[in-house]
């Protein structure tokens, strides 16, 4: 454990308790994707099974539970509890889009072809572009709650922070995983166009609001 | 270069 894992972490969990927050004090999931938080539900039960065959921490059994239920009681509000104030109309990004090729290329690069290794391969694939629903959902209307840029911004640095801890990992423990950096990469880079709005607009006091 | 399949990273 180093510094930048620890924090990428605590964003992590940040991103997840203000999301869930958000809902439950607005008794709303307007602006949020639905559509994001199955495939992020997904992404953690197909990468957590390893909770049932290997244990590494307390602290890593503790946040991969909390990640699993969660993203599972998140989607359960969106889809459940409060449905009627759901944008469907407007979370309208394909899933199979994202979920197929990650399957695809989950078969063909791996390290090793496991059940085990395969599903946290496709995990880590899917995870680096699950929250495309949710950018979707907020160019096509144009805005995001300041709260819902918060959310994005924390769930954004998460990745960015792991990077650094890869590159820590790399000097120090001599550790390398490509796939994870690659993937890490990736995701982090889908953020970098909310980064710059909400660097400019919603840490000065604004609303996000996309450029016409 | 060391990879673990053992994965202690969330």
């Amino acid at each position: 454990m180093n510094i930048f894992r620890l924090t990428g972490d605590l964003a992590h969990l940040t991103a997840i308790i203000i999301l869930l927050l958000k809902i439950w004090k607005t008794r709303s999931c307007s602006g949020i994707s639905g559509k994001s938080q199955i495939l992020f539900t997904v992404v953690y039960i197909t990468r957590y099974l390893d909770l049932f065959t290997n244990y590494i921490s307390a602290y890593n059994t503790l946040m991969k539970i909390i990640f699993v239920v969660s993203s599972l009681a998140t989607v359960f509000l969106i889809y459940f509890k409060f449905k009627a104030t759901y944008d469907r109309n407007h979370d309208t990004f394909r899933m199979e889009f994202l979920i197929i090729p990650s399957i695809i290329l989950a078969l063909l690069i791996r390290h090793e072809f496991t059940v085990m290794e395969v599903l946290w391969t496709f995990s880590i694939y899917l995870e680096a572009v699950a929250i495309l629903p949710q950018l979707f959902l907020v160019s096509k209307t144009g805005e995001a709650e300041t709260i819902t840029s918060h959310y994005l911004f924390a769930l954004g640095s998460y990745r960015g922070l792991y990077l650094l801890n890869w590159i820590w990992r790399y000097y120090f423990e001599n550790f390398l995983d490509w796939i994870s950096i690659v993937a890490g990469f990736v995701q982090t880079v889908l953020y970098c166009d909310f980064f710059y709005l909400y660097v400019t607009r919603v840490l000065h006091g604004r609303k996000l609001r996309l450029p016409a | 270069i060391r990879y673990t399949l053992l994965k202690d990273e969330l």
